[in-house]
């Protein structure tokens, strides 16, 4: 017993959709039907209608739906471009390709300024850097003084801030993250270089007569 | 220890931000 809107949206992209998002990302086709594989899995593990509903993209990170995640908010609501509560198949792919190696290093940086930015001001505010530490704090069950907190957030905005205007702005965030290169790991993922090894089963439902990747 | 660390290096630690996971199967 299904019902026709979620059978109709359940449908495999089209050559056209596939072409458009290759020219659009670093992906080959051949990549972004792999991406689909992924994607399939992810947005049928609590309702099949094609989309990734945040509840399935919280189940997928921590193989649990229920946990509350400030992170795991933040980086739907960045795929989730149009706002729409839910992630099509385009968002998830045009989003991925931010993570991946060949992308240009200052998408990477704008993508992270942006998810540490919280309430989207265009500047991550002190109080949004004590928000997430408290956050990160109770993630890993860290217990720390409040004093010990308030000496963390003076000695990142001792390094971050440099006009010590009290909020850091875009172009402190870049000078930082080109000093500390590692705080932008999280901005790559390797496995997106070798997406048609990991997702094989892409060739079954493929739309190119030709597979290069 | 924590307190000689930068916040975005405590934060960027979350399993929230690790997007690796979606790719181990």
């Amino acid at each position: 017993m299904g019902c026709f809107q979620s059978k109709a949206r359940r449908q495999y992209p089209g050559h056209e959709d596939l072409v458009l998002l290759a020219s659009q990302t670093a992906f080959s086709i051949s990549e972004v039907e792999a991406l689909f594989e992924l994607f399939k899995s992810i947005s049928s593990s609590v309702i099949d209608d094609g989309l990734i509903n945040k509840e399935e993209f919280q189940l997928a990170l921590f193989k649990s739906g229920k946990k509350e995640n400030l992170f795991a908010n933040r980086i739907f609501a960045l795929f989730d471009v149009k706002q729409k509560g839910v992630i099509d198949f385009g968002d998830f792919v045009r989003a991925l390709n931010v993570f991946h190696p060949n992308a240009p290093h200052e998408d990477k940086v704008g993508f992270s300024f942006k998810l540490y930015d919280l309430d989207g001001t265009g500047f991550i505010e002190r109080k949004e850097v004590k928000q997430m530490l408290i956050a990160i704090l109770c993630e890993s069950e860290m217990r720390l003084s409040d004093e010990t907190v308030e000496l963390i957030l003076n000695k990142t905005f001792l390094e971050t801030d440099v006009n010590q205007d009290g909020k850091i702005d875009k172009a402190e965030w870049e000078n930082f993250v080109s000093r500390n290169p590692s705080l932008l790991k999280i901005m790559t993922l390797p496995y997106l270089r070798d997406i048609t090894t990991t997702f094989p089963s892409f060739v079954f439902n493929s739309e190119v007569d030709d597979i290069a990747t | 220890r924590p307190a000689t660390m930068n916040a975005f290096e405590l934060i960027s630690t979350s399993q929230g931000l690790n997007l690796g996971i979606l790719f181990e199967k």
